[in-house]
């Protein structure tokens, strides 16, 4: 990440491997704008889900003349198992907003749209907001959904 | 369609009883509204905490729908299982007992996946194989992780 | 409480004073249910906001043949200072449900109808949706209303 | 009913920006969309946490959220005072730090108020003038009562 949200200008890469790795630290840390820069970097839509009103929002804007140009985020997921389409053991996605709230996609580096992105990715089951992005807030409500509502999860996965 | 939907509910339904289990020494279960034809109907989610009578999870209480809420996700990873997990405090409403058994249950099934999970109790903290730890340094985010592993070594 | 959710048919007494009162347990033990029960009392009209999916399913159904016949739940008021317009230093409001739903609310004793006890107690700002009453997994919502609806709940006020 | 509205308006104003600042250090405050016609537009709620930019309250953490919506009711309350608070498990996201200060904020204002909070953290329980502990036995809720002053005595 450089320039999104609370991760100022400075690069910042997290390293996270296999098994359990827990994300700690004070309130407003920043622990969750990392799972935003996740699903930002998969193609999210939805600046509210990210808990800006819009795109621009995302941009670093501390105080001290330190406000960012651009946010960019970028997430490396392991491919040997070759279940994203790209003929190469690591995918790397990344996306950088500017901003006008206009956003560039690149997979391996290279150029890609939107659209053409999701798709290589939900061939992997991949998605911004697939069951295995739990929010902050929302495990309660993921027992209060209707009996129907559960169905339908069910019927996703398949 | 209905026969694929019927093998992923049955795979799910199994492993949700279980993991409920692991965490809470309860019951649970998955239970179609209509049987014969379950896409006319949803799918109810029955919890029985130890010494309790069966309830709908609707009408248990914070923790206990967390806990449910997770197994379900952790039953239906199994079932279809995703390269990574984001949990962000999945935890807050759990005392220290659930707490405890839900992280000892991440770290068992995180040897086949990868569970990143956002929290502020020592439970979960304890059992990470990777710990990092985000702070604020004049008014900007940064990042320190600490491998357990090398720790100990 | 008697017969009450969890509080089983064993009459349960609950001392609050002034102060600082911090009700704890375990997970499941009964805590959020102490509130249901000062909300049931105070005249909430929908099941669903006390988790029950129709009022009959706030009674006692411990296993083991102990299931109750009705729930009975009562909550004592200070009055000293005459804001409920009742001539009487303690106002006690109680509320008996029974297995068909039905509900008889009584006040220090003396049978009410549901909207006489609602509008008497609304005189000293009291009702069972009030803002002083904060239910579980809520409080981060309380943040996010609309700017609209933040005057409102303002206006509400006064 | 403008007057009426703005006179509420400023004083809670007032004491929401006091006890913010009481728990987080930094700086919160209500703003009215439109100065000349409170009523066609709303109120914002914008906070400033310690080396931080002001932001709309919607952007910020769930922590800073819980706080600044306890700080908000806790305003409402000293405008138009109810006369008892329940509050159940305003603190799940709070870390060790926030949930002392509050805390400390809750007991101090309990003086002239009656605070009912059901909580999971010992910041709060260590706080309070009676602790209501509440178990299961045989499938049933007990409830046992320490009155803190008693004890100390
Ligand atoms: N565009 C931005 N520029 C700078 N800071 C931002 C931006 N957007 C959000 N922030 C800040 O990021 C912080 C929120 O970070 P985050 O939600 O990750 O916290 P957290 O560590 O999850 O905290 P909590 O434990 O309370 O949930 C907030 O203080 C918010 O003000
Ligand atoms: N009609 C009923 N009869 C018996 N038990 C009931 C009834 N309705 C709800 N319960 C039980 O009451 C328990 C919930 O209690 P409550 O919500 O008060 O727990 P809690 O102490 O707030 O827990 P948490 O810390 O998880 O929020 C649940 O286990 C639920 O099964
Ligand atoms: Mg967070
Ligand atoms: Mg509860």
């Amino acid at each position: 990440m450089r320039g999104f949200k609370s991760f100022g200008n400075q690069k910042v890469s997290i390293l996270l491997g296999r098994g359990l790795t827990a994300i700690t630290g004070p309130n407003g840390s920043g622990k969750s704008n990392i799972a935003d820069a996740v699903k930002l970097a998969l193609g999210e839509l939805s600046a509210k889900s990210l808990r800006a009103s819009r795109f621009s929002e995302i941009i670093f804007d501390g105080g001290g003349g330190r406000r960012a140009q651009r946010a960019w985020v970028s997430v490396q997921l392991d491919n040997s198992d070759r279940k994203i389409p790209v003929d190469a053991d690591t995918v790397t996605v990344s996306r950088e907003v500017d901003v006008s709230g206009e956003s560039v996609y690149r997979l391996n580096g290279k150029r890609i749209s939107r659209t053409a992105l999701v798709d290589t990715l939900a061939m992997a089951g991949i998605s911004p907001d697939g069951y295995n992005i739990v929010m902050q807030g929302t495990v309660m409500r993921l027992a209060e959904v209707s009996s129907e509502e559960r169905r339908k999860i069910i019927e996703k996965l398949v | 369609k209905r026969e694929v939907f019927l093998k992923a509910y049955r795979a799910i339904k199994e492993k949700f009883a279980e993991y409920f289990h692991r965490i809470t020494g309860g019951k649970a279960w998955l239970q179609l509204e209509n049987e014969e034809d379950p896409f006319s109907g949803g799918v109810d989610l029955i919890a029985q905490f130890p010494g309790k009578s069966p309830r709908l999870i609707s009408g248990a209480s914070g923790g206990e729908k967390s806990v449910a809420a997770v197994a379900f996700l952790l039953a239906m990873q199994s079932m279809s299982p995703l390269p990574f997990y984001i949990f962000d405090e999945i935890d807050a409403h759990l005392d220290a007992r659930n707490a405890e058994r839900l992280a000892e249950l991440l770290r068992e099934l995180s040897k086949d996946s990868q569970f990143i999970v956002i929290t502020l109790k020592d439970a979960m903290i304890a059992r990470a194989d990777r710990v990092v730890g985000v702070y604020l340094r004049n008014g900007v985010s940064n990042v320190v992780t600490l491998s357990i592993g090398e720790v100990v070594a």
